[in-house]
């Protein structure tokens, strides 16, 4: 299974339906202060389930919807969608037959949130399961966000059976 | 489960072990389970000495040091259960350009079972990059995503 | 005390405010108390404005917009009361290329008072010192200080 | 006043006398990773009376002492002096006739520490009391530790006072 696109839609500074092809190997993101390179990491970790609105640095989760600019007004809904294709047909849930397949998580202002597959409303639930059979489950050490790399290092020795449990 | 926790364990140790050496030539890296006895609730340490050098504790690392050996961790785990994409946001800030060159060197090893979203400031890494994506602000306040060649990204990681 | 409490806020807030329009052109930032009719108790709210953009909280600032604001408050404080030094460790590992340069600018300015020791890899932090030192280990785990030249300097932050 | 000198000797990885001569302006330090540049700011931090081993990256305090390499065997004893000097003659205390002063905090293995002010034994009080009278207090943020920076923005609001309190 590979990533091969990722649809960023008034999350955060994103305020425009954005498209980033990810093609094989190593994908550079580059840019000034404050232009929005982490909002893209934040948008990958709240569309996987990201619950903690403080790991996203926001105080509330509706502080991720596009709050607007000196010329634009604030968005009502955010919407961050994963496609994955390169899939062998071997899952076992309905989503089997699917060569291609598409995660997306909605958060409307009035604080209304949306899970689909493939366009088809589900639960966190089962994006968590899916995502889990597909391909090696999302695992912590998946997306180091900024200025938090030594965390495996500061970590308390339990903490770290992390690492261990979700590899086995 | 038992067995495969240790069996994973076991594994883990070794390519950290190998990782840091590739990091630290010369230097010795280790991961320890605190009560063997009980493997499957015990807590695991990190003993890490660079080359020439006998810490007391991996507190003493400096800043690189530290976010190199976290790094030779990370990648271990990568190589034992292999996880499809997976994110760094400027994981390559706190190294010297000595040790970006060996942190770049180890990562473009790992693309066959991994895709790599870096971001980063550091030309180094740009280098190395099989894509590009400049993210710009033309319009105070709105992201944009744009494609870019090597000499533009260092040009736009130089000013707003 | 509390007028003194009152009239040393109201100074540290005017001068962040001018430093952040500084680091920030366009921008605004201010200070405020949380409770107003309790000066000698009240917690203290940061509020920062980067230009054209409209924040909920700083928290969504970005990792150099934060430390930018938090170096336009310590700088802030370092003009009323100055310290007769100050020790920055890498305080400009997370600015990019021109905050680096706004930053180095001001730092410039405040020599006068306050006699500056800066930890950095970057070369324009570099390029504005009156003297560099250089730390290296040529016998492994135990560090000698020599003075260096510009280009010198610019070498020995490369490798080790 | 100002600071004129740094003398590290035991602390660390500075395991020979060092001197850092001070001269006014900027002063930049730089070198590859490990070679120890934070150690310098430790060794200011810790002359200037820290009590915290957490602070200093240590577990316990007698980390801080030179703990031998390949080729070195490890130290008794840790030494910091700093040297001030363009003090005005104005200070009450008994140091007030000198124009220069050095304070030094020294550690042995057995756990013993002293502090001095120009060589004379004193208490760590005396120490604070003089650097608050000679000039400006060494208020705490002096000194930024490396990853830091940001310390400012991420306290409390409550604990934002202390930046105003030492200031007033
Ligand atoms: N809800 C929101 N609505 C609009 N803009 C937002 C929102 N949340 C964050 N932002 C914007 O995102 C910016 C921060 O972006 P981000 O953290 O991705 O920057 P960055 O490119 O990673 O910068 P750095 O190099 O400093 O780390 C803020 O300055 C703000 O303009
Ligand atoms: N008690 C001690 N005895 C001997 N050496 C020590 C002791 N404590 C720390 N060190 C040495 O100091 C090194 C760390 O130094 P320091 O943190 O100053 O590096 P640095 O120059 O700041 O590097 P970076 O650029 O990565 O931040 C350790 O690798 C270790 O060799
Ligand atoms: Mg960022
Ligand atoms: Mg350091």
């Amino acid at each position: 299974m590979r990533l091969k696109q990722i649809t960023i839609f008034g999350f955060k500074s994103f305020a425009d339906r954005t498209v980033i092809t990810v093609p094989p190997g190593i994908v550079s993101i580059v840019g000034p202060n404050g232009c929005g390179k982490s909002n893209i990491s934040d948008s990958v970790l709240w569309a996987i389930g990201e619950q903690s609105a403080k790991t996203l640095r926001a105080d509330r989760m509706e502080d991720v919807l596009f709050n607007g600019t000196e010329r634009r007004k604030p968005m009502g809904m955010a919407e961050v969608s994963l496609t994955f294709e390169g899939l062998d047909g071997s899952l076992t849930s309905r989503f089997g037959e699917f060569s291609e397949l598409t995660v997306t998580r909605r958060l409307f202002r009035s604080g209304e949130s949306e899970y689909l597959i493939n366009k088809v409303p589900c639960r966190l639930k089962d994006i968590r399961d899916l995502l889990l059979e597909a391909g090696g489950s999302f695992k912590g050490h998946t997306i180091i966000e900024q200025g938090k790399v030594d965390g495996l290092i500061n970590a308390s020795p339990v903490e770290r059976r992390g690492l261990i449990e979700e590899a086995a | 489960t038992k067995n495969l926790f240790l069996e994973t364990f076991t594994e883990l140790n070794r390519r950290f072990g190998e990782l840091f050496g590739r990091f630290f030539p010369g230097g010795h890296a280790a991961l320890a389970l605190l009560d063997e006895q009980n493997p499957l609730e015990s807590g695991i340490e990190i003993m890490a000495q660079p080359p020439g050098k006998r810490l007391r504790t991996i507190h003493l690392l400096s800043g690189g040091e530290k976010a190199l050996t976290a790094i030779a961790l990370l990648m271990a785990s990568f190589l034992i259960s292999p996880s499809p994409f997976c994110l760094l946001d400027e994981i390559d800030a706190p190294l010297d350009e000595e040790n970006v060159r060996r942190f770049t060197t180890v990562l473009k090893t790992m693309t066959q079972q991994t895709q790599f979203l870096i971001v980063t400031h550091n030309k180094r890494t740009m280098e190395i990059a099989d894509q590009l994506y400049g993210v710009t602000m033309e319009e105070p306040g709105v992201s944009k995503i744009i494609g870019v060649r090597l000499d533009v990204a260092e040009q736009l990681a130089v000013s707003a």
